[in-house]
C-alpha cells in the first residue's frame, strides 16, 4: 500500500523541501519506490532533485489546472533509482487563483494521483508552499498524513493552531481520512536553550506524533541542495544525513495502521 | 517626510519579520518615530514586539476588510518609546479570500495609512507574509519603498525572479512610486563557503542596492522574542543586534532621494 503524506507548515523556511527531498533520498535509498511532488511554485524540490523545471515546462501545474496526467509529469531523479518527482515550475505561482472558480477546486490533485498508477509506488511525498492556500489544501486532500516539520526556534509554536485547524477542516469536510501522522523536530541547535524548551514543549503536547529523531542543524544540509544533491549523497556521514536517515528508517517502522 | 518601506520576500523563514523588527527597534531608539505594520496572519511582529494581538481583538484585518481607522488599531509597543505597532490577528489569514471580490482590493491598506496622520512619524515598516497573495500586494501598492532581506542560503537566489516581476507589476498597475530601494543580507554564516558565494552572487547583480552591512547568524536574535524583545535590548552587544543598529544606520542616511 502507498502511503501518500503531505509536509506541510505554513511557517517559512522551517525545512519542509529539505525534509520532502532527504527522506524521499533515504526511502528510496533503503529500497523505497517513491515520489515527490513539488507544490512550491518556488520549485526548491525541483531544484535541490536536480529536476528540469523551467518555465514551459510541463509540470504539477498542468495536472491541477489542466488536468495533464501526472505520467507525463513524473520524471526520473538523476542517480537516484526509485525516486522520481512531479517537478514545479513558476506557472504554480498563478494557480491558487486559477483554481479558485474551479469545479471541484481543493481535489485536482487526488483526482491527478488516483489517475496516476501509485501501486508501484510505496511512498508519495507532497512539499508545500508556506502558506495554507489552495495548494496546501490541494495536497491535504490528496493525502492519508500530514507530516509537520518544527523548527526548534521561538516563532515555531505560533502559526501551529491555525494549521491543525486548516487539517480539521479538509478532514470534516473534503478528506476523512487525513491525520497528523508525524511531527518532525527540525534545525535543532544544542548551543542555545531555545532549542531544548521548543522541542520540550512540542513532545509533552503531541506525545508519539513526534519522532524520537531530532534533526540538527547542519551547514552541510544547506549546502547540498547547490550541487542538486540531497544531504544523503552529498555527504553521507555528516550529521544532517545521519538524522536524515534515523528519521526515515522510523518513518518506516510506523505503520499507518498504528 | 515618512518613509514607507515594505519589507517582502515569499521565500519563507528568510528573517522578514526580524528585520522589520530590529530595523524598528534601532530607528526608534535613535530617536526616529517609527509604526509596524504586521501583514502576517501568523503575527510574529506582534509577538516580537510584545504587543497583544489574540483572535477578536482590533487588528490589521479590521482596517484591511472593514475600512476600520488604523488609529483604532495602532498601539504602543511598551517600553520602546517612538515606536508602535498595528497587529495581526489569526483573523488576517481570512482576508486574502475575502478581499478577493472587494472593489479597490490591492490598495485598502494605502486608503487606511493615507487616513491615518503619518507626518507625525518618520517611518512606517510593513512585514508581509511568505507569498505574493493580495496581503503582499496591498503592502506594494502602500510603499514607496522595498526592502528584500534575502538568507545566504542557496535556495535564496531561486524565487528572486518572481518577486521582481511582482514588484515591476505593481508599479506599472498600481503604485508607479514604487522602488526596490534596499536588499539585505541576512543570517550569514561565516564557517560555509556557501554564505560568501550568495552573498558575492547577490551584490554583482544588485550592486549597490545591497546594504554594505550585512547580519551575521546570531542565536541571540532567535532567542529575543521569546522574551517579548528586540535583540537590540535583549542583548545589545550581540553581533545580530550590533549589526542590526549598523543596518539601520545606514538605512537612516540613504535618503530616498538618491
Ligand atoms: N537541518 C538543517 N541544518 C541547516 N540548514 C538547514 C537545515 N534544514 C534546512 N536548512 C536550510 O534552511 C533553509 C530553509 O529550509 P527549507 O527551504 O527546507 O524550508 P521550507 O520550510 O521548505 O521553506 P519555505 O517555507 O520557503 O518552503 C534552507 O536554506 C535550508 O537549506
Ligand atoms: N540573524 C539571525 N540569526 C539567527 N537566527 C535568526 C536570524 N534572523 C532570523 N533568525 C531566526 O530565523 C527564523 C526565521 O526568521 P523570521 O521569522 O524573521 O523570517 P521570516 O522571513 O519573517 O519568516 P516567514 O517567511 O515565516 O514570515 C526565526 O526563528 C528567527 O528567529
Ligand atoms: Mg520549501
Ligand atoms: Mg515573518
Amino acid at each position: 500500500r502507498c502511503r501518500i503524506m503531505t509536509i506541510a507548515n505554513q511557517k517559512g523556511g522551517v525545512g519542509k523541501t529539505t525534509t520532502a527531498v532527504n527522506l524521499a533520498a533515504s526511502l528510496s535509498q533503503h529500497g523505497s519506490r517513491v515520489l515527490v511532488v513539488d507544490l512550491d511554485p518556488q520549485g526548491n524540490a525541483s531544484t535541490a532533485l536536480d529536476v528540469e523545471h523551467h518555465v514551459g515546462r510541463v509540470s504539477v501545474y498542468n495536472s491541477l489546472v489542466e488536468d495533464r496526467p501526472l505520467t507525463e509529469v513524473v520524471t526520473a531523479v538523476p542517480g537516484m533509482p526509485g525516486l522520481s518527482c512531479a517537478p514545479a515550475t513558476i506557472d504554480l505561482a498563478g494557480a491558487e487563483i486559477e483554481l479558485v472558480p474551479m469545479v471541484a477546486r481543493e481535489s485536482r490533485l487526488t483526482r491527478a494521483i488516483e489517475a496516476f498508477d501509485v501501486s508501484a509506488l510505496d511512498y508519495v511525498l507532497i512539499d508545500c508552499p508556506p502558506s495554507l492556500g489552495l495548494l496546501t489544501v490541494n495536497a491535504l486532500v490528496a493525502a492519508e498524513e500530514v507530516l509537520i516539520p518544527i523548527q526548534c526556534e521561538y516563532y515555531a509554536l505560533e502559526g501551529l493552531e491555525q494549521l491543525l485547524r486548516t487539517v480539521d477542516l479538509v478532514r470534516g469536510h473534503l478528506n476523512g481520512r487525513l491525520r497528523i501522522s508525524t511531527i518532525l523536530l527540525t534545525m535543532y541547535d544544542g548551543r542555545t536553550r531555545l532549542a531544548s524548551q521548543v522541542a520540550d514543549d512540542v513532545r509533552s503536547h503531541f506525545g508519539d506524533v513526534v519522532l524520537r529523531t531530532i534533526i540538527p542543524r547542519s551547514v552541510r544540509v544547506s549546502e547540498a541542495p547547490s550541487y542538486g544533491q540531497s544531504v544523503i549523497t552529498y555527504d553521507p556521514a555528516s550529521s544532517g544525513a545521519i538524522a536524515y536517515v534515523e528519521a526515515a528508517r522510523e518513518l518506516a517502522m510506523r505503520s499507518v495502521l498504528s
